[in-house]
């Protein structure tokens, strides 16, 4: 899913 | 993904769209500052460098795809359209936001979380962003009567901050190793400076008159 990820956010 | 930040990516959406519907209906960019938006075009360039190689969801694949088109064709349209940039007022839209670029890449060269091209490149979408609506204040602060499209413009993008920081507090509780410093610094940094700008709505708002900036 995209919460592990450094940057998620836009 | 929680409320705060789809709501807020929402919002950031809707003031964009408001922007190009109101430069695209109307044919109009005035009050609208030209340099905020290359700032903001410059910001998604440097902030979206992953778009084809980290993909995160579909959601922001999309969300990326159409921030940068929006805000590249919104200053398309007001430098090269022929009716629209008849409306931009370069006299009044005077801040050097030249001037912002190189500090913040200097900054984001100090400050980062990993000295890599790509971190670097996103640290400096970080600051810039947050300094990107300087010359949009300014030009309101100048123009005084702030039409009510530019208006929520300007408001829709406070919103969004403001959603943002919500959102960081949420992922702080909820997610244990979620510290991100540098984004929630110079985040909560554009979001104070829409404050006054967000004060002077409101007062036009609930006293039902028109918005207008003190000089």
């Amino acid at each position: 899913n995209d919460e592990s990820n450094d940057h998620d956010e836009l | 993904m929680n409320i705060f930040r789809l709501a807020g990516d929402m919002t950031h959406l809707a003031s964009v769209l408001v922007l190009l519907l109101k430069i695209h209906t109307i044919k109009s960019c005035a009050g609208i500052s030209l340099k905020t938006q290359e700032l903001y075009a410059l910001v998604f360039a440097t902030r979206y460098l992953d778009l084809f190689t980290d993909y995160i969801s579909l959601y922001n694949t999309l969300m990326k795809l159409i921030f940068l088109v929006s805000s590249f064709s919104i200053v398309w349209y007001i430098r090269h359209h022929k009716i629209v940039r008849r409306s931009y007022d370069k006299d009044q839209d005077t801040f050097r936001h030249y001037f912002l670029v190189l500090p913040c890449f200097l900054l984001a060269l100090v400050i980062n979380e990993k000295f890599t091209v790509k971190e670097i490149m996103w640290t400096f979408s970080l600051y810039l962003e947050a300094v990107a609506i300087l010359p949009q204040l300014v030009l309101l602060q100048r123009t005084r009567n702030i039409d009510n499209l530019t208006g929520q413009y300007v408001f829709l993008l406070g919103a969004y901050r403001s959603l943002y920081i919500l959102n960081w507090i949420y992922r702080y509780f909820t997610e244990p190793h979620y510290v991100h410093w540098i984004t929630w610094i110079s985040g909560l940094v554009q979001t104070l400076l829409y404050a006054d700008f967000f004060y002077y709505y409101f007062q036009s708002w609930k006293n039902n008159v028109k918005l207008e900036l003190p000089a």
